[in-house]
């Protein structure tokens, strides 16, 4: 998982 | 997906049914700002433009939709059928900074100048501060009705559960998102007086009356 971001969380 | 995370989501979802089943059992949005409402629902628009474009899960897509729709309808609650149970004038942040702060901030730190990356940024840094006007408006009137203390709590409880999932994320994904992080902090910091006063005196059966 190399996402910086938490786009999975609302 | 995880436990402290499912139980913040569920804690946020029932913030929402508290603060509908305050509005439907006084008739009355006494005590609440609508300018903390609306904040919500700029927030939610601003964030789950990905409805559109990126597919999570069922629940997911269905939290999203409910998010926004009931910020909707709350603001239709307040604006029309308990308009005349509305205080204006203890509703008084400048409300302007927060959207304007939010705006800057999102431009300085937004992980890529896309506008769905950009607005959910935006979105990040005004959930941050939209509790602001709520609170500013406890601290006017002095003292809150028990159920919206109960509302204020389960969305206090929802980030705090928050800043445990991202700890749970780092430690199993070895994942982080800096903006996501550093912002729910300070949003859960914003909340620290109110804690103390439901822990002391609400969970105590006593009325919420700040000293």
């Amino acid at each position: 998982n190399d996402s910086p971001k938490n786009h999975d969380e609302l | 997906m995880n436990i402290f995370r499912l139980v913040a989501d569920l804690m946020h979802l029932g913030s929402i049914l508290i603060l509908l089943l305050k509005m439907f059992t006084s008739r009355s949005c006494a005590g609440i700002s609508f300018k903390t409402q609306a904040l919500y629902l700029i927030v939610f628009v601003t964030r789950y433009l990905d409805l559109f474009t990126h597919f999570v899960s069922v629940y997911n897509t269905f939290m999203k939709i409910f998010f926004i729709s009931s910020a909707g309808y709350i603001l239709y609650m307040m604006r029309v059928p308990l308009k005349d149970t509305y205080n204006k004038h203890l509703d008084a942040f400048r409300w302007e900074f927060l959207l304007g702060g939010a705006g800057v901030l999102a431009l300085v730190f937004t992980h890529k100048y896309t506008v769905i990356e950009t607005l959910w940024t935006y979105s990040i840094f005004l959930e941050m501060m939209a509790i602001l006007p709520q609170l500013l408006q406890l601290q006017r009137t002095g003292e809150a009705e028990t159920i919206t203390t109960h509302y204020l709590f389960a969305l206090g409880a929802y980030r705090a559960l928050y800043i445990v999932n991202w700890i749970y994320r780092y430690e199993t994904e070895h994942h982080v998102d800096a903006i996501s992080t550093m912002a729910g902090i300070v949003q859960t910091a914003l909340y620290c007086d109110f804690f103390y006063v439901y822990f002391t005196r609400v969970l105590k059966g006593k009325r919420f009356k700040l000293p």
